[in-house]
């Protein structure tokens, strides 16, 4: 069956919505049949897939509130194989409308119930923050890939995040793993990336995916054309980068 | 009397904590008295200030539950004119704990009461989300800055933003006005930056300060310093830059 993998970290800016993005976008274009699943209001992966959530009549709000089936809100991307659950602004306010409602924690999980079966990856792009969204992916998911943007801030927060992924690991969701770090937004121009990356590596030692992700224009240009960077410019570093991933990937996941 | 200065995106990574750290030092380097009260619980401010929540027996999160004073919780940091309330990782629980509490979105207003008598500027470092605790920012503050990263996906959530800031100043702050938007992270060697930048003047015209924040790797390496860039390195152009906003931000609230 399909894998379910959330792409999380509170720290803001790392690069989460560009990974899911572009790794997603590399796996479809190896063959493989992938939904990315927008959790952020910001719906910024929903944008860089090239969607309106103002043109679809359900999103990610309505799965969360079960007012809607995953075939109702999943939508066709320009690329083959790829599919996406917009999100829109609503979806800041399941947060409060939750509060009250028995299992509030699984009802994303709920509605994605027939993902696994239908896709062979399914990524949830979280947004910045340990609120309820975030916990929501981390119950639905049985793989944690945590974006670390190369900068000192970034280093902070990562003891919280795993910290909150083990309480749902325990509480709600047992076989949830860690499946990797990616290091981000690399600069190899700096002394402080690779001071950054050194930490990482000697913290997290084989959990750390050897491919690593350059700072790179074309990728922050990218979202403007609506388009993944690994289509829009198949030969741009960052491009090289999550295709690398992409491999990387598959054979942690033994995906054929 | 002084003023309070709410710094909020929801936008992740976009500059806020940069920017309260480096403007209130440059502040406090000309001489005004100011606080800096850190509302994240990623606590990137008090590290960024050169300061341990760990060494703190309270901190924000004491304010804004009522249990400590501001004279309790304010610290004095290695720069003159400059305290720093620290924040720390129990302030996401003070999301949830706050919900069936009495004016919840006025805690921090209440634990803040006595700042403006004391300092001539208060700058509230936000969270990157707009739940209870960047609410809470809004209503105890007279004046909102908006960093804008000068890219595609940081345009995305303006509206959002402004829609929230919109709805506390009705509803529960009257005198909170728009100090202004900046511009952070301008890379001049990309068509991006300036195409992003024109879109936000195109839109906010003279609420966008003329300083704007080049990006520099200077700024991303004084965290790991604990120290501003501003005191840091005196020369390098991001402390050249915030010391323009300073001195703009000063004639803006004609401060002497
Ligand atoms: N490797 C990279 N090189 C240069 N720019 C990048 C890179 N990866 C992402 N970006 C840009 O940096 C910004 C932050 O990235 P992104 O939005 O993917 O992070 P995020 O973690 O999803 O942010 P948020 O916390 O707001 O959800 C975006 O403008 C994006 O285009
Ligand atoms: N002008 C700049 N040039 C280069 N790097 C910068 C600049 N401003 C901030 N940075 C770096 O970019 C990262 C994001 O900045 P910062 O943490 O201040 O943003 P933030 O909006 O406070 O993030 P969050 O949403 O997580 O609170 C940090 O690693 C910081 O050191
Ligand atoms: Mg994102
Ligand atoms: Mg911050």
């Amino acid at each position: 069956p399909g894998r379910v993998v959330c792409v999380a970290n509170q720290k803001g800016g790392v690069g989460k919505t560009t990974t899911c993005v572009n790794l997603a976008a590399a796996l479809a274009l190896r063959g493989h049949k992938v939904l990315v699943v927008d959790v952020d209001p910001q719906a910024n992966a929903t944008t860089g897939l090239g969607l309106d959530y103002r043109r679809s009549s359900a999103t990610a709000y309505d799965l969360v509130l079960g007012e809607a089936s995953l075939d109702e809100v999943a939508v066709q991307t320009s690329i083959a194989g790829l599919s996406c659950v917009p999100a829109s602004p609503e979806l800041a306010g399941a947060e409060i409308e939750l509060v009250d409602v028995e299992q509030r924690e699984s009802r994303l999980g709920q509605g994605l119930g027939g993902a696994a079966a239908r896709y062979e990856m399914v990524f949830l792009d979280c947004p910045p923050s340990l609120g309820l969204l975030t916990v929501n992916a981390l119950r639905a998911a049985d793989n944690l890939i945590v974006p670390v943007q190369c900068e000192y801030y970034a280093l902070e927060g990562l003891g919280q995040l795993l910290e909150t992924a083990e309480l749902v690991r325990r509480s709600l969701q047992p076989s949830l793993r860690i499946a990797g770090f990616l290091l981000t937004m690399y600069d190899g121009r700096t002394k402080l990336a690779e001071q950054v990356a050194a930490e990482v590596r000697r913290h997290f030692g084989a959990l750390v995916f050897d491919s690593v992700i350059p700072r790179s224009v074309r990728l922050s240009e990218a979202p403007s054309f609506g388009e993944p960077v690994v289509t829009l410019d198949p030969a741009a570093k960052g491009s090289i980068a999550y295709r690398l991933l992409a491999s990387e990937v598959e054979g942690r996941y033994g995906l054929v």
